[in-house]
């Protein structure tokens, strides 16, 4: 199993088409390290990616210095899968 | 491995071989409205099954639904399996679901992507695509809901094989989608389609691939609306509701713009729960009143789609 310990969803609510544009700049800046649960979309829709723990720094940075307002969403994926397998497992039983 | 459909839990998530099991445990429980249909196979050879609710006749117009095209989308599967033991539960009590099944077909598709479903299990939850791989390229997998032909490759899709909405070599090009793709237009009298995605609370319709809007528009977006409502009737959950370009981004080679294009007029597509704080990992918990009120929503739209045949 892949493990995502540390892992974060960032939910970033863009308040502009410019600030929409930033975030997929982001994507391109960092192919295939940012997974976006929530695209890019538009201005009203919040914007959820998961963050690798090896990433968080950089893109916070990154947000904050484009005065992107975000939220965590999702402190720590890993606990949230753990939690997920062991209702799985007390159901089974 | 569960043994009948009533000591299965509706209420947890299940594993591949813990919902095929169940399918086989429905289609013997309730073979005289249910049966399986095994319309191909996945890239990694698993059996690609439909459950086919049916009163008898031929060639009857029919419904189609289908969940899990993105395998990590887990509350989809769930609610599919839901909603097909309350279909044949309320067949004979439901007066409006029994007419239905009276003069239509209701196809499910409850897995629709059963390599990566069998991969969020195994090795990797936040698994989306396909497992399909090609020679030459390094990445995994396909987007199953980018590789249908209308606007095929178009904006909102990516030719980069590692990309999250990778479209896939040319259209149809995975045996996932391509069996749906054989199977509806063999049938030919598929009157809706639905497809159910997770997650961000939305109820859409045609197009993704272009701002255009449909011929159909206005009446498409009544029915969202109706079913909106009647969905938010039953937990309080707000949906937002519009054509699928203009509510979320363009999105093309998608289900439901092909549906569209092959005819039938009502096609929708549903992103479920969560309401921000989960994403794909909805606890268990939120499982049946997830279920319960998406089936308001559906059965609000078969009821349009019985009562204006075309």
């Amino acid at each position: 199993q892949m493990n995502f310990t540390g892992d974060q969803v960032l939910r970033v609510l863009a308040k502009n088409e410019k600030q929409i544009s930033l975030l997929r700049d982001l994507e391109g800046l960092k192919p295939q390290k940012l997974d976006f649960w929530r695209g890019p979309a538009r201005p009203n829709l919040p914007v959820d990616m998961r963050v690798p723990f090896s990433e968080l720094k950089d893109v916070k940075a990154f947000l904050e210095s484009h005065g992107l307002a975000y939220s965590i969403m999702i402190k720590d994926i890993q606990v949230l899968l753990d939690e997920e397998r062991a209702a799985m497992a007390k159901s089974r039983r | 491995l569960e043994r009948s459909t009533s000591s299965f839990s509706y209420s947890s998530y299940h594993t591949l071989e813990e919902i095929y099991s169940w399918i086989d445990n429905l289609v013997t429980e309730y073979s005289d409205i249910v049966s399986k249909i095994q319309i191909g196979h996945s890239f990694e050879n698993r059996s690609i099954l439909v459950l086919k609710f049916s009163t008898g006749g031929s060639q009857r117009p029919a419904i189609w639904i289908d969940s899990g095209i993105h395998s990590r989308e887990w509350i989809t599967h769930a609610t599919g399996i839901w909603t097909a033991k309350k279909i044949v539960s309320e067949y004979g009590k439901d007066r409006m679901l029994t007419n239905i099944l009276n003069t239509t077909d209701i196809f499910m598709e409850i897995v629709s992507n059963p390599d990566g479903f069998a991969f969020t299990h195994s090795m990797n939850r936040l698994w989306r695509k396909n497992k399909s791989n090609r020679p030459g390229v390094f990445c995994l997998g396909v987007d199953l809901n980018r590789n249908w032909r209308s606007g095929f490759g178009g904006n909102g899709s990516n030719d980069n094989p590692c990309s999250e909405t990778y479209h896939g070599p040319y259209p149809h090009s995975e045996p996932e989608v391509a069996a749906i793709v054989d199977f509806i237009t063999a049938h030919g009298n598929v009157k809706l389609l639905i497809s159910i995605h997770s997650y961000s609370q939305m109820l859409m319709y045609p197009y993704g691939h272009s701002l255009e809007p449909i011929s159909n528009q206005e009446e498409l977006y009544s029915v969202a609306k109706d079913a909106v409502q009647a969905l938010y009737e039953v937990h309080g959950i707000k949906y937002i509701y519009g054509s699928i370009s203009t509510t979320l981004y363009l999105a093309s080679g998608i289900t439901v713009d092909w549906a569209y294009d092959s005819g039938i007029k009502y096609a929708f597509s549903f992103e479920l729960r969560d309401t921000g704080r989960y994403g794909f990992l909805l606890p268990a918990t939120q499982i049946i009143p997830t279920a319960q009120e998406t089936w308001v929503a559906i059965r609000t739209i078969m009821e349009h789609t019985q009562n204006h045949p075309y």
